[in-house]
């Protein structure tokens, strides 16, 4: 039965895609079958693994025009890399954001992507999706899809004020569409050594407690190459301490279940 | 006349905000009078220049309840700071994030923002608005209200990506709605010394050609500090790179008018 883990943020460029990437390959490392789900029209997760552009049919043709999963979930296995025996993507394009907007009047639109994974729950041990940088409909699909949320939390100010209403919108959706909701931590990431990244990382202790993972990622250059060439840092730089770091928070997960 | 520019990109955390605050108060610096409008929900414009939370009424009250211009319109003048005496803020809070959806069936959907500012333009030398990281109703209201874009581009691969996204919706305004729009300039933002970096503000040269300004925003912790405070740059550290590298950018803009 799949974990799904939402990784959800709504302010930009705090490392979701990044953690949804690496996690999700680390995972797959450790002999797990993994899905990508890439639930943001900027497709960044699915630029981060895959070289071709503009892949379709896409998750928005599941979301809006009901076309079964089976037909947009994609191998990313290449006879290559084995980690990629094991990790499976559905993709996303700029189609997407017209869904946003075409989600509003739809019938069960908060529900929809819930509905597109069941039949595939089994298939995987874990499933992660790709939030965009909102709490809108999308965000909200993916919070009512899962069984987790993981927070990434960059170690900057911007990045902690926009937390309380993360975890508003998360306990509404407890209320209503999801009870079985629950946050699987807050990952603090970009970490480095400046007084406010200290503070950052305090005041989540304080607010989160033992919701904040132990694993930390630095901040690493590598981490943000990688993706330029659709490769995860464990196949682009694997000794780097970004690699060692993502693989960390795979055996802190695991050892959590 | 009042220039209105809109900061965008819809890649999250490029640095809009930080731009849209410290290129703003350097600018007021200089003497002229300056207008920041926070378009995004999270509000970080807002809560980057001014300690009070949840400021009503905001811009989500003029844009969807018809409430005057001069009634969100809020001065920064504390009579402490000579710069703040010419800066005037339109806010934002969370009810924004209403407003995406609110909008979708709204008359005029587009242009509401472009109408709010009408009475005021002629109030300012500069306005500038802040865009959340999506292209949205928001970021278009912003877009078709505005004489020129400012794309800041943080060097790293996503945010390349994401350009020519950008670029097409901004074709599809001039088409449109607002014929009169133009890039005013690409400013490249949180560079440091890493082949990366180097890499990204090459090919924005050659995508870009001269749009692109010459200052760049080097990577300076003190500017993610000072939203903590509540202060620009100018305010928090004014002899830092940062603070420097946001003057620079002020006098370039300047000189090119
Ligand atoms: N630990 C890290 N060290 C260095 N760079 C990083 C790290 N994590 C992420 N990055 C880079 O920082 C930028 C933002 O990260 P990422 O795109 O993963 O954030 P995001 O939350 O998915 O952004 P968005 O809100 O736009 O979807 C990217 O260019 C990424 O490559
Ligand atoms: N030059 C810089 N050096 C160091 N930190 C920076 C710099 N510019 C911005 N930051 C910090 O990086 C983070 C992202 O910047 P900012 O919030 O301005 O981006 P944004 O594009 O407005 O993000 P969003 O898409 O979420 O609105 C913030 O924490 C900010 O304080
Ligand atoms: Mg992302
Ligand atoms: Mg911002």
């Amino acid at each position: 039965m799949g974990k799904i883990i939402a990784v959800a943020n709504q302010k930009g460029g705090v490392g979701k895609t990044t953690t949804v990437i690496n996690l999700g390959f680390a995972i797959a490392e450790l002999g797990k079958r993994v899905l990508l789900v890439d639930a943001d029209p900027q497709g960044n997760t699915t630029s981060g693994v895959k070289k071709e552009r503009n892949i379709r049919p896409s998750l928005y043709e599941a979301l809006i025009h009901d076309v079964s999963v089976k037909d947009v979930i994609y191998q990313l296995k290449d006879g290559n890399s084995s980690i990629r025996e094991r990790i499976d993507l559905i993709p996303s394009n700029l189609d997407l954001a017209g869904a946003e907007v075409e989600l509003v009047s739809a019938f069960l639109r908060e529900l929809r992507l819930k509905n597109i994974l069941e039949p595939v729950v089994d298939d995987y041990d874990y499933i992660f999706i790709d939030c965009p940088p909102s709490l809108g409909l999308l965000t909200i699909n993916a919070l009512s899809a899962s069984r987790y949320v993981l927070i990434p939390l960059q170690c900057e100010y911007y990045a902690l004020e926009g937390i309380s209403q993360l975890l508003k919108t998360v306990e509404l959706i407890k209320k209503g569409l999801n009870p079985s909701l629950e946050i699987l931590g807050v990952l603090l990431t970009m970490f480095n050594r400046t007084v406010l990244a200290q503070q950052v990382l305090e005041e989540a202790k304080r607010f989160f407690k033992d919701k904040v993972f132990n694993t930390i990622i630095p901040r690493n250059v590598r981490l943000s190459e990688a993706p330029s060439f659709s490769q995860s840092i464990l196949e682009y730089a694997e000794s780097s301490s970004g690699a060692i770091a993502y693989r960390e928070l795979a055996r802190e997960l695991m050892e959590n279940e």
